[in-house]
């Protein structure tokens, strides 16, 4: 079936934690 | 001059669509191989033959009847497109690809993460779909602001952009945004239904039903 | 005319750098706003001015002079380049796209998994790291090939392609890319240090040291 194709889309399921990650260094860079 | 070639992919992937609707616009000729014996996905697009138009052994993948070959479904969409829907100006070409870079960074992660254990092809995580559903809700706030005051999302006409984001929305939309969740969101759902009847999207993507109640996940 | 205008980020934002570097070759004029009083991150692009404008609240964004806003660094990088850079041809402009997508698809998810922990701004998971490092060899190898033949990735010049490919590789070739595990991709190393060494690379980058030991997670 179709959506069995689905399972090996190259998605990046992590992702909102390394944007989170990402924004927390920084905003704590600025902010010292 | 119009293009034709041979579009590699699986049966009804939602990456593909992009570059068959806008193909339907632009009057570009694309074969779609999606099945034995033209293609088996897993196998053909292993091949030293495949490997050697596309490296990176993915699809969608596009083979011009000139040899040209491209990988990546936005490169492939855009070059079967016409100038009106990769956008006619500096600034509207920018904004369809805000528009299509948003779909891939803002909507896709967190609409797999939802839908595909509704699917039953990933283990459900309580957790992340929670998140995930918080960061649909943010992507589509984003989108129904956008909308308040327009038809589509960038010019007076449909582009890649539209093509993209409905491509992006279309599992969630069939799967898991019942009207109580998507109600918030009338803008993008007026958007997104002008999109699918268009002629061009119902000729690639048919009827598209949407979710009438919430798929929990597929134990 | 040259584009004229402000750009928000944080400071040494890799994803700002691409539009950065692409304007040293279009001639276009950036602001950079990284750090108060202009801009402080997680306030200012919080703000109701900011959104009104940046409806996603996303860094980088670009404001022109003349009133026009954009975001995602791929349109911004796109809107601030000269034919030129984006691919002066629909198959070379196809091209640029197709990596452009490569970058953000097969190397950031990968580069990031392996190298935040190494910051100290993520926690560190031996199975995801040593997948991670897979992920990379294979990009670097898909890479590799396709550079064996050529000094740029798209036609003779550089373009938006090297520029993506180049500042979504900084944090590897910087960080855990030691002279052993880089060695089998000498056509990307040099390819790599090609780029770097070109003028409009190095007044945004100043001179990136290749990483000569890996660095491990830091606890």
């Amino acid at each position: 079936m179709a959506v069995d194709f689905l399972s090996n889309e190259n998605i990046w399921f992590e992702k909102f934690k390394y944007d989170d990650a990402e924004r927390r260094f920084y905003e704590q860079q600025v902010n010292g | 001059m119009a293009v034709s070639g041979t579009l590699y992919t699986y049966p009804d992937n939602w990456r593909s669509f992009k570059a068959q609707i806008a193909a339907q616009y632009s009057g570009a000729q694309l074969r779609l191989r999606c099945s034995p014996p033209h293609f088996r996905f897993g196998t053909t697009n292993r091949s030293a033959d495949f490997l050697r138009k596309f490296p990176a052994g993915k699809v969608p993948a596009f083979e011009g009847d000139d040899g040209f070959c491209v990988f990546e479904s936005n490169a492939i969409a855009y070059y079967v497109s016409n100038e009106e829907l990769r956008g006619a100006t500096r600034e509207g070409a920018a904004q369809v690809l805000q528009w299509v870079n948003f779909a891939d960074s803002d909507i896709v992660p967190p609409a797999s993460t939802w839908v595909f254990p509704t699917l039953g092809i990933m283990h459900y995580n309580k957790q992340a779909t929670e998140q995930a559903k918080s960061e649909v809700r943010r992507a589509l706030s984003v989108l129904d602001a956008h909308l308040q005051s327009r038809t589509f999302l960038v010019g007076e006409r449909v582009s890649l952009a539209d093509i993209s984001v409905v491509c992006a929305l279309l599992w969630l939309y069939k799967q898991v945004l019942e009207p109580s969740f998507r109600q918030p969101f009338g803008n993008v759902t007026r958007w997104f239904l002008t999109c699918l009847h268009q002629p061009q999207f119902k000729a690639v993507l048919g009827d598209v039903p949407l979710c009438q109640r919430m798929a929990q996940f597929d134990a």
